[in-house]
């Protein structure tokens, strides 16, 4: 089972 | 007063046909330099970045920066009224536009369409996404990729791309079976078929494939696309728009649970 993850975990918000 | 034409509707098409499935809507960033358009899909799996330079256009004028809110499939449903060799026009009249305009005209000037769309207010943060030296760039023909993504689909929602100095390697496995696609490098790096790898380092990553057969939509605008990949970050699948920009794909990994 692979968990996915979300771009916000590497990609700073401005 | 924003004004910008391209000499064939053809490449804009294609531009929206890259995009419109990942993302219903768009915030369409208008400067001196061209246009710009950042947007994740609606999960915040995969982002899209699409730049198309000023000096790309046949004509192009942009007095004030202006951002425009637009839904993508209207404007999908605009472009589709445009024949591939029409001359296209952009325009919006004002410094903070509530619609655009979009103008065809035949190659022979003896039909001329013009389409007006509402604009919407959209309000989307932008990511600041770091510049990485990744471990391992491959560039191969954008119509093998397509082929891969479509064909490894079939057997399973996950995709593991490995690349090494000998290759890559596109695998997965579900209920059906299992299923792997090697390529290896090829010498002549000149050629529209070539497999290129630069590495620094050997990948081996986990993808959604939903995702990349979405990037592939992108597939008509070049003959080659670029994947920028290191552990455990962001996939950057990248194609080229003629000597005009390019469209960026992100997509985040998938991790062992």
């Amino acid at each position: 089972n692979s968990l996915q993850l979300e771009l916000l975990t590497f990609f700073c918000q401005h | 007063m924003f004004e910008a034409s391209l000499a064939q509707s053809a490449i804009l098409k294609k531009v929206l046909d890259a995009i419109k499935d990942l993302l219903n809507e768009a915030n369409f960033e208008c400067t001196d330099d061209g246009i710009k358009v950042q947007a994740m899909d609606n999960s915040h799996v995969s982002l899209v970045s699409l730049e198309l330079r000023s000096d790309g256009f046949e004509k192009y004028r942009c007095d004030r920066n202006l951002s425009m809110g637009v839904n993508l499939a209207s404007m999908a449903k605009i472009m589709r009224c445009s024949s591939n060799s029409d001359k296209v026009t952009i325009k919006a009249q004002d410094d903070n536009p509530d619609k655009v305009s979009f103008i065809f005209e035949s190659s022979n000037q003896e039909r001329i369409s013009d389409y007006e769309m509402k604009l919407m207010d959209i309000d989307a943060d932008q990511l600041g996404i770091p510049d990485t030296e990744y471990s391992c760039v491959v560039k191969m023909p954008s119509a093998e990729f397509a082929r891969i993504c479509k064909d490894l689909n079939q057997f399973g929602e996950s995709l593991v791309i490995s690349c090494s100095k000998e290759g890559i390697k596109f695998s997965t496995s579900g209920d059906l079976g299992s299923a792997n696609v090697k390529l290896a490098q090829t010498t002549d790096a000149d050629k529209d078929d070539a497999v290129t790898i630069e590495m620094r380092s050997p990948v081996t990553l986990t993808f959604a494939c939903r995702y990349l057969n979405h990037f592939t939509k992108a597939t008509p605008l070049s003959s080659q696309v670029q994947l920028s990949m290191s552990d455990e970050i962001p996939l950057l699948v990248e194609y080229r728009i003629g000597d005009m920009g390019c469209i960026k794909y992100y997509l985040a990994p998938k991790i062992d649970d």
